[in-house]
């Protein structure tokens, strides 16, 4: 049975895409046929697993939009087991065409149908915002995994996020679940990240992963050699902590 | 002659509320009369002057929509001289409401022609994204102001948002320049930083600002206390940095 898993907060710089493609590389580590949907405008997961602004078209764009077969839409990665659906700038143009379609909501859904059996894991990188390509990709979800910054802001945005999503329980997908709340950037040297994190396990602690993300300045590095983290340094305390991410999450849906 | 200038980069996280804040406190310090509009439904600079939610309405969206008396959408912060138009979440509506109406990307320059004199400066604060909001303040500006954090994934989206300038050119507002580009969030500890800056300076030396913001945890701190930083601990090297941002914009002004 297919899990499909949207990466999703409004607030910027968070941690989304680093997240969705290190816990997409932890889980095909594990013999995991996983696809990891590009469905940010920037493409930051497309050029983070090495996909040349060439080789982009078609992508995630062509496949909303019904342009090409989903087969043509998909990209291998150095990773075996993981595939990409590659984002490129077309994207950007989705967010005003859909508006006027018919159930607008629902393009990403209906494209995933086709495909995502041939996947364990199907990950959706959003965009920071809670518009039409997020709100395709939580009415395709079986649930979102929030990335939380360690920082006020992001604590000020999740209480926004969390009543969102009860929207969207009540309008285009009832089943959509809580997968969790992930600490990033956690900073040991500073109290505010400590403040954050006690604030958030204390007032929502069913939700909120036990593994922390370190800030971690390899992590940061990775994308500029076009690989995820756990394979530019496998040893690191970033990568160390989206292995212990992806066991916690595998662990989770045994029980 | 007021100047309107846009915090804009589509990157999420770099920096664009932090200095749109600090930036308008600094020009309110030397006696310049400020408002900031705050375009991101988030609402972090309403939140970072410590407006609380139950006072944004009305705010921005209903200045954009025509729905109230602008001077009534105004608030007074605690800075002498500096104004803030707040964000509330109705403002992610408008995202939506604008693309069937017409003239859709000059609402925000309309209603800012009626109060834009009193000002010396209008600074807006525009979410992680390229769409009809953030087009509504590139519409309206003189100038676009682009936050960089020193990190790989912001210096690749610097080619796209600089691309997506010279479209606004050719069609929304053939006047818009380039105030400049400020890195942000440096860290003198790894050598991520000095790479991303060195790469900004060689390539684009006309427009780099040479005050850099360092990373600096009493910055986030702030915040939580409803101040800018140049409130909460004007000594700290962020305040330092801020305050020689805004003399390095007043003087390039005079030039
Ligand atoms: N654990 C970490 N330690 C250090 N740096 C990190 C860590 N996680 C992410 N980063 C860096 O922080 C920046 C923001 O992360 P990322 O781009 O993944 O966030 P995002 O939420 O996807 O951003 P956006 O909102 O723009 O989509 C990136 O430059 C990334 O390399
Ligand atoms: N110089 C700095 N040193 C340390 N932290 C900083 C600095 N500048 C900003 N921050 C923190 O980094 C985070 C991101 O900054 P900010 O919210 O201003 O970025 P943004 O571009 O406005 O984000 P968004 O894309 O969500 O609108 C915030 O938590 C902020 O407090
Ligand atoms: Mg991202
Ligand atoms: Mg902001």
């Amino acid at each position: 049975m297919t899990k499909v898993i949207s990466l999703a907060n409004q607030k910027g710089g968070v941690g989304k895409t680093t997240t969705a493609m290190n816990l997409a590389t932890a889980l095909a580590a594990v013999q995991k046929n996983v696809l990891l949907v590009d469905l940010d405008p920037q493409g930051n997961a497309s050029t983070g697993f090495g996909i040349s602004l060439k080789d982009r078209t078609p992508g995630t764009y062509e496949f909303i939009e019904g342009l090409e077969d989903s087969k043509e839409c998909l990209r291998a990665t150095q990773i075996p087991g993981l595939y990409i659906l590659p984002a490129s700038e077309h994207l950007a143009g989705a967010e005003i065409e859909l508006v006027n379609v018919d159930d607008r909501e629902n393009h990403l859904k209906n494209g995933l149908q086709k495909i995502k059996n041939a996947f364990d894991y199907v990950l959706i990188d959003c965009p920071p915002s809670l518009s039409l390509l997020t709100l395709n990709a939580l009415a395709a979800s079986d649930s979102i995994l929030i990335p939380l910054q360690c920082e006020f802001y992001s604590l000020e945005g999740l209480a926004h996020l969390l009543k969102t999503i009860q929207r969207i329980r009540t309008t285009i997908n009832p089943l959509l679940q809580i997968e969790g709340i992930v600490l990033t950037m956690y900073d040991r040297r500073n109290t505010l990240s400590a403040q954050v994190a006690y604030e958030v396990q204390n007032h929502l602690p069913e939700h909120v992963f036990k593994t922390i993300i370190p800030r971690n300045v390899r992590v940061s590095e990775a994308p500029s050699f076009g690989k995820p983290v756990l394979i530019y340094d496998v040893r690191c305390p970033g990568s160390i902590a989206y292995m212990n991410l992806a066991s916690e999450l595998l662990s989770r849906q045994k029980s």
